[in-house]
């Protein structure tokens, strides 16, 4: 853990009786490392370390008499900061119904995020949610969705049988959620690559059509370095609101949150930390700041 | 420092950026590093060319097991949720039939949402069929109805699909164990491969979830899917240098024909780009 390597770096330095200014960039290698074994993205490791090492070589860490404790310190504390503070709510304002459009990679988990939020909406704000299948492209996705509604105690709109297309689900959709007072839509989207310029323009389409509450990045918890460069371009081409960090419940340490945290500044509202539907918790940056530092 | 016909700061910076960027990891990244400079000078090679040798011989791949199995080949496809499972089954189906194999698929993810529709979708389309559970049957009862029917109907090739899964619950790697045995039961040979399939934008968790999974199921090859995207899928070919796991092949896109054979110089090729 990081606590221990810089114990063990501080331990060699503190033998000799004083510490340096240049003893403390040898300590803030260890704080490098273990933030790119976190899956931190480099750039941002260089700019957070950068920070922490100014902070670091104030009085309180020459002079301490147990310096890799008060480093800890200065690292957890930029982070919690970094990760914004506090949770960032989802936003409520608007006429009924409020549309809330998940978006992302291949695989990251938005269909099953999209159900857990239906039932975290339902659990905790009170809401009747219908969920949108707006993914008419992946095979068995719409079924999916729809498998999952009734466990999420949530409605659910799809194509129908005359097929259609995702915004027509989506506009469809909204119309049923007027009809039937319901408080929030729910949309589905199929996963794409940020480099799809077809699905990004397909994207941004229904963005602009839906002009949703809410456009949330679901990222997936186990993605390395590529995550930023994800979320840069799906915040240029659409209004990103905020982004659910998934597979949570694994040993990944999550840095990829912070660096999305970082670079785009976008609120990471959710964690997913398990398949079912209630497996979706609001994200607490003490306790995310914790698992990225090992 | 670095003398003439030798790689300056800016170079070494911009080396350092592509080999973090790509996954490769800090260790790896600062090892390379340190051989960069003296074998650039010691070349009329471009520190390109040099840093893609030296990757090379950091990352010993071993080549895929290419050994005749008796028939029915039975593939075993595993891997955490979401990294391409299911889609690379039927990109192996596909490639089978199109080599004028009988193809049979199993679907032994009793738990997800419509895991079975999208299995039956991809059968549909491929023209192969389909194994589901039936009634409560459970995933290791999948797999041994498939092996036996295999055998019995004398199909080539029976790919057993299975539920994603994190490795560090232990009662999911068990039924892993259980689907792996059960297999044996069918057919003592069974399965004859046991694929872990990585998504390609898997950072440094890459290591934990092949020693995991190997902690239940001997794996046999690595399968690194959505590398059409722009991860360059670095911290697998480090884990697969590390450990020695074959890497089989890689998967480039959603639709049937998107699986390619690896390839180590173009994935280093790739990557560095
Ligand atoms: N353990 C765990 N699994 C998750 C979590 N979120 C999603 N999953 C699983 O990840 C896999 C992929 O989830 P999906 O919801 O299908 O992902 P998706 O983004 O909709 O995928 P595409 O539509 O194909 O792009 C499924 O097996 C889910 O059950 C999570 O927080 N923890
Ligand atoms: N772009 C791209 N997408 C891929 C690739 N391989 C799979 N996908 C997509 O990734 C998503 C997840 O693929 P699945 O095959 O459902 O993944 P899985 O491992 O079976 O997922 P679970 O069964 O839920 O654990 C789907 O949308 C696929 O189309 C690839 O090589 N490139
Ligand atoms: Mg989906
Ligand atoms: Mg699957």
């Amino acid at each position: 853990a990081l606590s221990d390597r810089l114990n063990e770096a501080f331990r060699r330095i503190t033998s000799r009786g004083v510490i340096t200014e240049s003893d403390v960039r040898q300590a803030m290698r260890q704080v490098r490392r273990a933030l790119l074994e976190a899956d931190v993205n480099f750039k941002v490791v260089r700019d957070f370390v950068a920070g922490v090492n100014e902070k670091a070589v104030g009085e309180k860490v020459l002079r301490s008499i147990d310096p890799g404790k008060q480093v800890i310190k200065i690292v957890h504390d930029e982070m919690v900061n970094l990760l914004g503070g506090e949770t960032v709510p989802l936003e409520q304002k608007g006429a009924a119904p409020l549309v809330y459009v998940l978006v992302g990679l291949q695989g990251s988990g938005k269909t099953t995020t999209a159900a857990k939020l239906a039932r975290w909406l339902s659990d905790n704000r009170a809401k009747r949610v219908l969920l949108a299948a707006c993914d008419l492209q992946r095979p068995g996705a719409v079924r999916q969705l729809e498998t999952l509604a009734s466990g999420a105690g949530a409605g659910f709109f799809g194509p129908g049988s005359a097929g259609g297309d995702p915004l027509e689900v989506l506009t469809g959709a909204v119309s049923e959620a007027r009809l039937k007072s319901y408080d929030v839509v729910v949309a589905d989207t199929a996963g794409r690559l940020h480099v799809d310029e077809e699905l990004m323009q397909e994207l941004e389409r229904i963005c602009t059509v839906a002009a949703p509450a809410e456009t949330l990045l679901v990222l997936d918890g186990l993605s390395g370095q590529d995550a930023v460069s994800v979320a840069v371009e799906f915040k240029e081409r659409i209004d990103l609101t905020g982004a659910v960090i998934t597979k949570m419940d694994g040993d990944s340490r999550g840095g990829a949150a912070l660096s999305l945290r970082a670079v785009t500044g976008l609120p990471i509202k959710f964690i997913g930390t398990g398949e079912k539907p209630d497996g979706l918790e609001p994200m607490d940056p003490r306790r995310l700041a914790g698992r990225i530092l090992g | 420092i670095f003398g003439d016909g030798g790689i300056g700061e800016d170079q070494l910076a911009e080396a350092e950026e592509v080999l973090l960027g790509s996954d490769l990891g800090w260790e790896l990244t600062d090892r390379i590093l340190e051989e960069l400079p003296r074998r650039v000078r010691r070349t009329d090679d471009s520190w390109r060319e040099v840093l893609a040798g030296i990757l090379m011989e950091n990352v010993p791949v071993p080549p895929p097991v290419r050994e005749d199995v008796e028939k029915p080949r039975i593939t075993m496809v595993i891997g955490v949720n979401g990294a391409g499972k299911t889609t690379t089954v039927a990109r192996l189906a596909a490639r089978a039939v199109g080599e004028g194999s009988r193809v049979l698929l199993a679907c032994a993810d009793t738990f997800r949402a419509a895991a079975a529709d999208q299995l039956e979708t991809w059968g549909k389309r491929l023209d192969v069929p389909v194994l589901v559970q039936l009634h409560g049957a459970d995933a290791g009862a999948v797999a041994f109805d498939a092996v036996t029917r295999g055998v019995v109907k004398g199909y080539d090739e029976v790919l057993i699909d299975t539920a994603g899964r994190l490795p560090n619950k232990k009662g999911l790697l068990d039924e892993l164990k259980k689907i792996h045995m059960v297999s044996g039961k069918a057919m003592p040979s069974a399965p004859h491969r046991v694929l872990l399939v990585l998504d390609g934008t898997v950072g440094q968790n890459a290591y934990s979830q092949a020693e995991q999974f190997m902690t239940a199921v001997p794996v046999t090859g690595l399968v690194v899917t959505k590398l059409d995207g722009t991860a360059k899928g670095g911290a697998v070919l480090a884990m697969a240098g590390k450990l020695g796991i074959p890497v089989e092949y890689i998967g480039v896109g959603e639709g049937p024909e998107d699986l390619v054979d690896f390839d180590l110089a173009a994935f280093v090729r790739a990557l560095l780009s």
